[in-house]
């Protein structure tokens, strides 16, 4: 049998014995390309993992008695689940009107996304990036309807957040003449404050559509 | 023979020597140099000197070193227990090279090959003796590979010695017969004692004489050929014999500059190279993770 | 991890002929 390597958090290492399907996994959409892609589920607390997994050619894994072919190596890392809602919610604006989250959150091709309606705290989430009515006669239900204006702000965030990460990890973002596998100790710190920026928004467009990483970057 | 240190880790080389006799430090001596299993696919290659003053050549013939080739194992024994019973005229030193590191030397990424080995270590050893004081007038060596390249190239090395490259040399100098003899007993003795680090499983030691075309040995190859391991260190793996056995039997491994397939057909037409004009190409993930060989995971 | 390729997935005696070595 095929055998996996993967790196997880540690909290989440007795996260399937908490709950019978602790863990799972889910096909859902990517962001960016409108395509299937793998992630991981846990369920109490309800978090996202996207799932890389490191490909390199001439590797294998020994695994305790056995020999693995290919060495992949899957990571698991922790992802902000709005970047899928919003690809929803972008979706839906086409129709140009307010709508109840559970009609706008749903996928045929990728059914399991309903799980992210039952994110916590998901209604401070999604007012990063949406307007909302509440219809007091009918069911106080909220209806959602995206904010492109708003969406650019929180992306702003995240553009800064990931820049300063950038800084403090050191990761190379100038030219791709140095590869990234000479770190070198003190970061060159001819790495110009533009370079960051592109380096923060190419990162986060791995995330989002096309046409709205357009607009982040007039942004 | 203590091949104590050989028995604790058998994957390298190691070198054991007798006491250098006094004499050797003030008479010129003779100097013979042999070998003990070059051509098996299994264990370790060992190079030995002997050496005794020029003067005690006849008390040496006549401890009956004679060609080595004729005795048996037992006789080697014995013979060999008497040099060093007689060890006040006759000294020895003997370099033994593990299997492994045959088979790492011949399939390095550079190359260094039986006969080279063989040239250094038989140097090597010459040196040795020079290095420990011995008076050394004469060297005798059994040929490996063209005698004339062999005899030029330690000449060289020993400008000052006389040396003298002739095949068949343990039959014609007694030094390079009792060389033969140390160094073949202490091949039988590191064979006999080998310690499989692979902790094998249902191990039977009966693989014959070591040598390629010997059915047993080969049969023993085949029973411990293991697929993704190949053979225990014991074996050569650098032998013809081996890689045959490999090829058939192993699972295939390749490396990072494994020649691969697109290598050997050679480069496509000039006009791969020009891009299918608007082909869309698929949207490559962020630099940084190209850079760490990262990407999204669609399936398990 | 392995830096070559074995292209099976098998059961082998790994502890017994792979010492691994810091």
């Amino acid at each position: 049998a095929r055998q996996h390597v993967f790196l997880l958090p540690e909290y989440l290492k007795d996260a399937s014995k908490k709950m019978k399907s602790g863990l799972m996994f889910v096909k859902l959409v990517n962001p960016c390309l409108g395509e299937g892609a793998l992630y991981l589920f846990n369920m109490c607390p309800q978090q996202l993992f996207e799932i890389k997994v490191f490909k390199e050619k001439h590797h294998s894994w020994f695994i305790n008695q056995s020999v693995q072919s290919g060495g992949l190596l899957h990571l698991a890392t922790p992802m902000d689940p709005l970047f899928l809602l919003l690809y929803y919610l972008q979706k839906a604006d086409k129709e140009g009107k307010f709508q109840p989250l559970d009609q706008v959150v749903v996928d045929d091709v990728f059914p399991d996304c309903i799980l992210l309606l039952k994110l916590p705290e998901l209604e401070k989430l999604l007012q990063h990036v949406t307007e909302e009515k509440v219809n007091p006669e009918i069911d106080k239900k909220k209806y959602y309807k995206y904010s492109k204006e708003k969406t650019l702000k929180w992306l702003e965030k995240k553009v800064n957040q990931t820049m300063a990460a950038l800084k403090t990890n050191h990761i190379n973002v100038g030219a791709r003449v140095q590869s990234s596998a000479f770190f070198s100790s003190h970061q060159v710190s001819s790495d110009k404050e533009e370079d960051y920026i592109c380096y923060a928004h190419g990162l986060i467009s791995d995330y989002i559509p096309k046409e709205l990483s357009d607009d982040l970057a007039k942004h | 023979m203590d091949l104590s240190e050989l028995e604790r880790d058998n994957t390298g080389r190691c070198r054991l020597n007798s006491p250098v006799p006094a004499v050797c430090r003030k008479a010129p001596c003779a100097l013979g140099v042999d070998e003990a299993g070059r051509g098996p696919v299994l264990g370790p290659m060992v190079y030995a000197i002997c050496y005794c003053p020029l003067s005690r050549l006849t008390d040496l013939e006549a401890l009956k070193v004679a060609d080595s080739k004729t005795l048996s194992e037992s006789e080697r024994d014995r013979l060999f227990a008497k040099m060093e019973e007689d060890g006040d005229f006759v000294g020895w030193a003997l370099d033994v090279l593990s299997p492994n590191l045959i088979s790492t030397s011949m399939l390095g990424r550079v190359k260094y090959n039986l006969n080279s080995m063989s040239h250094d270590t038989a140097a090597g050893l010459v040196q040795y003796a020079l290095d420990q004081g011995v008076k050394v007038a004469q060297v005798f060596v059994d040929t490996v590979g063209l005698p004339e390249t062999y005899q030029k190239r330690l000449q060289q090395c020993f400008p000052d010695i006389e040396v003298t490259v002739t095949a068949k040399a343990d039959a014609l100098y007694p030094v390079v017969s009792a060389a033969s003899i140390c160094a073949k007993v202490a091949r039988d003795q590191v064979v006999k004692n080998w310690q499989f680090v692979e902790k094998l499983q249902d191990l039977d030691i009966d693989y014959g004489s070591g040598y390629p075309n010997d059915p047993k040995t080969k049969a023993w190859l085949r029973k411990h050929v293991e697929p993704i391991f190949g053979f225990p260190q014991f074996v050569r793996f650098s032998w013809r014999t081996a890689q045959s056995i490999l090829e058939k039997e192993a699972e295939v491994v390749t490396w990072e500059d494994s020649p691969t397939e697109e290598d050997q057909v050679g480069h496509g037409k000039i006009t791969s190279y020009f891009n299918e004009g608007h082909r869309t190409r698929p949207r490559l993930p962020h630099r940084y993770f190209q850079e760490r060989s990262l990407e999204s995971a669609t399936t398990l | 991890f392995l830096p070559c390729e074995i292209p099976v997935n098998r059961p082998a005696p790994v502890e017994r002929f792979f010492t691994p070595a810091i």
